[in-house]
């Protein structure tokens, strides 16, 4: 909750429980690799399918299997986002993907000419 | 740095000039408008120092090239926000020119008086959305202002050479502009 206060503005958010924040709940998928299964992951492919890594699959549901085009979508956000690119949900994904970000999408926007330049 | 796809840009013949208004009906109260324009202010300086591109304010909101406002969860472009945390903000590629921010989050303009721990750095995200108003895609240079995430109770206002480079591949650059300030910046920071 928010208390604004008048002339000193001192704002204090109650935030003893921070589980309820936007995709906290992804944490639970740490470690997980190539052919594991675990409940709730179509929740993480949506993550991936809204930021560009992924399409969304012929019969419209994704599902909670970790397979090899999901492998592939990680292993391009890692790459995209400058991590070490390992193929897996590893903390420093994990801890990524459970940052607060901005909206737009990191590929869909480039079509199949997409460059990202390093300097 | 990387752009949009068709690499668009606002097309009009240099000096652009750009307008931006806010939206009187959807706003955060508890910062001062006067406050919020300033932050915006600054932010938009920062990206017309290395471009020749200036930013005027407006109080006309429908006819301003950049409109900004704060909007909860579905807001009617398909992009709905998702409440605490999670998508902080996002822009349209030119010449759009929508600029929304989540008004879920804990805007901060300092960390010294919003003690939250969710807490957002106004200007952080501001300078980003512009990136992408201005034809900006995301970085993957995590130093750069157009990284796509930002810790809370974080602040990345000062933009870095990625940043600088690919706005000046679009735009060219401002003539006052000097390579020599911006590294003398980074060079802080990296000591930092």
């Amino acid at each position: 909750r928010i208390f604004p206060e008048s002339s000193s503005t001192v704002i204090t958010v109650d935030t003893h429980n921070t589980t309820t924040t936007t995709w906290h709940g992804f944490t639970r998928f740490l470690d997980a690799g190539k052919g594991s299964q675990v409940s709730g992951m179509s929740e993480l492919k949506e993550y991936f399918n809204r930021f560009g890594y992924l399409p969304i699959p012929d019969e419209n549901n994704f599902t909670d299997i970790f397979d090899k085009q999901f492998e592939s979508a990680v292993i391009a956000y890692q790459t995209n986002l400058g991590l070490p690119v390992t193929g897996k949900l590893d903390s420093d994904t994990i801890s990524m993907m459970v940052s607060p970000r901005c909206g737009v999408s990191d590929t869909k926007t480039h079509g199949t000419t997409f460059q990202a330049t390093k300097h | 740095f990387s752009y949009f796809y068709g690499k668009p840009r606002w097309g009009r013949q240099a000096p652009v000039i750009l307008t931006y208004a806010f939206s009187q009906n959807n706003m955060i109260d508890y910062i001062s408008l006067k406050d919020i324009k300033t932050v915006f202010k600054r932010a938009f300086s920062r990206w017309a120092q290395v471009i020749p591109v200036s930013f005027m304010e407006i109080e006309d909101y429908p006819s301003a090239d950049i409109r900004i406002g704060f909007y909860y969860r579905d807001h009617g472009d398909g992009q709905p926000f998702d409440g605490v945390l999670g998508v902080l903000a996002h822009a349209f590629s030119p010449e759009n020119g929508r600029f929304h921010l989540d008004a879920s989050e804990t805007w901060a303009l300092d960390f010294e008086t919003v003690k939250s721990r969710v807490a957002v750095d106004l200007e952080s995200v501001a300078t980003h959305e512009i990136g992408h108003i201005l034809g900006l895609a995301h970085s993957s240079v995590k130093e750069a202002v157009m990284y796509p995430s930002l810790s809370p109770r974080s602040k990345k206002v000062d933009l870095k050479i990625d940043d600088v480079n690919g706005v000046q591949a679009l735009y060219g650059s401002n003539p006052n502009f000097t390579f020599s300030s911006l590294l003398a910046s980074e060079n802080s920071f990296n000591k930092g």
